[in-house]
């Protein structure tokens, strides 16, 4: 089971760690607000009272034993930039961090930031697509029982074609497209005599169970 | 083609005015700051400086033909507030708000926002997800060409079953599911022989173009 480190409890932290401790997570949130983290306990698992540019509180806390960090620090960019360049010396692998503008996402990428996180400018570009396209869905009602997943062609596969495969009946799943990797095309809706090639990578939808199942008939 | 009213220009109010404008909407984006309305001329169609809790202003602006306007007022509640209210007041039909809190979130909805916005609780849902499966997609890989689609099935595709509709063959477009309005069932991959009946929505996947050719053909 993953560890998750939230550093920073403020909106954004809050609803990420009471998320992830609803989705079972073994969530770990800083704040060095201690109202804040009173606030914190009832939905995170674990809720302390830190600052997270200290690195002796990072280490004492066991964050560098996280598969995953993310800074949530908000209006105070330095703490923000020094707490994610900490966490990448004390040997995080994965560093999320949040931006408040495009020379701040600069300098946290500069420190070490794996990945950074712009709340208001993914919102505002979905937000201005929805607006445009009334009816097209930016997040898939596919949420709890089916998804859409995007999987590489597992060795099985390949060399087979998607009547062979039959993947509807199998496993209730549907290939709605095929990235192919050499010639770097998107095929949507391909057809039943489509072959499968090496390092194909396919898009499908698909419930949820179906893609433990997919893995275990793939070897 | 429709008049969007931004009202604040900051990250959220910036990033939207942007993108709509390179949508191609008439955009009217609001700020009392006159540096960020500086900032915004090069990328909003039209960037006034002007405080938008004062009725005359919006009168004066234009702003009460704006088929949408979006608050996107942050740290000042009581102008995030304060707008909202005006704005529904003076007649703009479509009022989108961004909210700091769930307190505020209520408090925007009772002074009349039709949508609220919540850039934080967004991502953080999102990211936790894209964290729990993290081969699911949460944006679709469709952008540009395809989309998936939301529609209610045009009378003349009731009673009709998928077979005869032969929607893969005529519009390129496939049905990954089907709500039914009877039984707010969501039925995936519905097979062939699945007839339509009256409110279904369809879930498609479909060129964006295709959409247009449909609903000529539904008529
Ligand atoms: N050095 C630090 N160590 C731990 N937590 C910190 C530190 N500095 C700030 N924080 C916390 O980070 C949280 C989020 O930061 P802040 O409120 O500045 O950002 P925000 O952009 O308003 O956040 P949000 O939009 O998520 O509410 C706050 O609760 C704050 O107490
Ligand atoms: N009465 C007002 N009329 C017009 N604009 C206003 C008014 N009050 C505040 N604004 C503007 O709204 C913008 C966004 O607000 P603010 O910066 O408080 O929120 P924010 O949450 O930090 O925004 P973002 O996260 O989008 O950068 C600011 O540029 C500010 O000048």
């Amino acid at each position: 089971m993953k560890r998750i480190a939230v550093i920073g409890l403020g909106n954004f932290g809050f609803y990420l760690g009471r998320e992830l401790t609803r989705q079972g997570f073994d969530v770990l949130g800083l704040d060095v607000r201690k109202e804040v983290v009173q606030h914190a306990k009832n939905d995170i698992a674990v809720a302390v009272t830190a600052d997270a540019t200290q690195k002796e509180n990072l280490l004492d806390l066991g964050v560098a034993e996280a598969d995953v960090a993310v800074v949530t620090i908000g209006t105070n960019m330095l703490a923000s930039i020094l707490s994610t360049f900490l966490l990448k010396e004390i040997g995080v692998r994965n560093v999320y961090a949040k931006a408040l503008s495009e020379e701040h996402e600069r300098i946290l990428r500069r420190v070490g930031a794996d990945q950074i996180l712009f709340p208001e400018k993914d919102l505002a570009l979905s937000l201005a697509r929805r607006l445009a396209n009334p009816n097209m869905l930016e997040y898939l009602p596919f949420i709890g029982d089916h998804g859409i997943f995007e999987v590489e062609a597992p060795p099985a596969f390949v060399g087979k074609t998607l009547r062979e495969l039959d993947l509807i009946n199998r496993f209730g799943t549907q290939v709605l497209a095929v990235r192919q990797a050499r010639s770097d095309t998107l095929t949507f809706i391909p057809k039943a005599d489509f072959v499968i090639r090496p390092a194909d990578v396919l898009i499908l939808l698909a419930p949820n169970q179906a893609m433990a199942q997919l893995n275990k008939a793939a070897q």
